[in-house]
Order: structure tokens, then sequence, then C-alpha cells
């Protein structure tokens, strides 16, 4: 209930993923 | 306890005025939605505000979502890590405790937003977020880079002399909560409905989670 569905891809070396990777 | 909003609550229970993100997070044992992650994006960075505004705690860095407290009526406040806990004395100076700036704030609680949407994932996978939450994310993480800057105290001093050009250029620049609260109300079709609508998002959150609890339990 109030969850909506996601989209996932693989993980880019320039997305935003990354960049928080390398901030933590 | 922490001065940032009411008694503290424990894990969630049935009767408790507050959970924390990482209860939720581990609740649902998935990722919060792209409004949730708006809402308390922009309900933390207001009770932040009006905490830095009546000057009653020091400024800390997001370290876990276990900080990130949702409330009965929607307010989410951060509470001190494990690390940070009790109160210095009023009369502490810097060498009391660790301080850090309005943007190293903004900046670990976009860090922690952005793993809470990410919970759950593989280390190879990756959430597709709509532009504008993924910019947010992405300006709030990397505040201190934006201009090198980092302005303390402005915020009161320019209350209201904001233009068009302010309004154009405020994604450029994240270095303010207020910052943050503009570029959350500017997502939705009327800026002026934010507070009402996140906070209702927020107190939505609450409620579903001790209803999952509630059912959860009852199963068990």
């Amino acid at each position: 209930k109030g969850k909506s569905l996601y989209k996932i891809k693989p993980r880019h070396d320039s997305g935003i993923k990354a960049k928080i990777s390398m901030k933590t | 306890a922490s001065g940032e909003g009411p008694p503290e609550a424990g894990a969630a229970g049935g009767t408790e005025d507050a959970l924390s993100l990482e209860e939720i997070l581990r609740l649902y044992n998935q990722p919060i939605n792209e409004e949730q992650a708006w809402a308390v994006c922009y309900q933390c960075c207001g009770s932040l505000r009006a905490a830095a505004a009546r000057r009653r705690q020091p400024r800390r860095r997001v370290r876990s979502a276990e900080q990130i407290r949702i409330w009965r009526d929607g307010a989410v406040t951060l509470a001190p890590a494990a690390g940070d806990e009790g109160e210095p004395p009023p009369t502490a100076g810097k060498l009391g405790y660790s301080q850090c700036t309005e943007t190293e704030v903004i900046e670990s609680l976009g860090i922690i937003i952005y793993k809470a949407l990410d919970y759950g994932l593989k280390e190879n996978e990756e959430r597709e977020l709509s532009p504008p939450l993924e910019q947010l994310i992405d300006h709030m993480a990397n505040t201190i880079e934006a201009d090198g800057s980092n302005d303390e105290g402005y915020e009161a001093a320019d209350e209201g002399l904001e233009d068009e050009e302010d309004e154009k250029r405020k994604i450029s620049a994240i270095r303010s909560y207020r910052d943050v609260m503009k570029l959350c109300a500017a997502h939705l079709p009327t800026e002026s409905e934010a507070p009402n609508h996140y906070q209702a998002v927020c107190r939505a959150l609450f409620a579903e989670t001790m209803e999952l609890h509630t059912f959860l339990t009852k199963i068990k």
C-alpha cells in the first residue's frame, strides 16, 4: 500500500549510485 | 531528550509517536518511494531550519537512517547518532563537540535519503530515479563542491528577496535547508501546498508502517 514500483538498471560508473558510493 | 521534538520513541510497537527511517525500511524490507523521499527531505530540512533558528542544537552530520525520525503528526526530526548522544552544555564552545556546516548536514542527508531509495538493491544494480529527484539528491550530496563556498547564516537576511533569476539559479547551488525546501516545493503543482502535502505524506508513512507492524505482530 502506498508504494510505487520502480525500475532497476545496471549500475553505471557515472551514475548517482557510484557518486554517492564515492562519498561514503 | 534531544530537544528536537517530542519525547523519544522506541521500536515500532503500536503506541509510539515516532519511527526511525531505518525501522520503516526494515519493516517493509523495501526502499521508500520517490514521493516519500521528497517528503522526508522537505520535512527534515524544515525541522533542521527551525532548530537552527532557535540555535537549540549543534549541527551534526546524518550518519544513518536510524537518526531520521518520522513522527505520528508527519514531522521529521534528526536524532543524535550513537556517538553524539547527550547534549553539550549550553556554554560549550566549538571545542566542546564536533560541529559541521549546514551544507555538510545537507550533504549527509542527501546521502542517507539516496540510500533509503536504494535500500535492498544489489551493488551492481541502480534504481532509475525521476530526473528531478536525482538532481535534488545529486546537488544535496555535492553541495560543497557546487561552488566551493560554505555560506552560513545568510538565509534570514535574504528572506523574501528572491526573484525569477534566483529561482532559475537555485538548482545550481544548494547551500541551505531553505534551498532544499524550495526545490521540494517546486516539485509540486502548487508550491504553497508543500507544507501540508509533505506533512500528510510523512503522516501516512508513519500510519501505514504502524498498521503493517500491527498486522505482522498479529500474524506472529
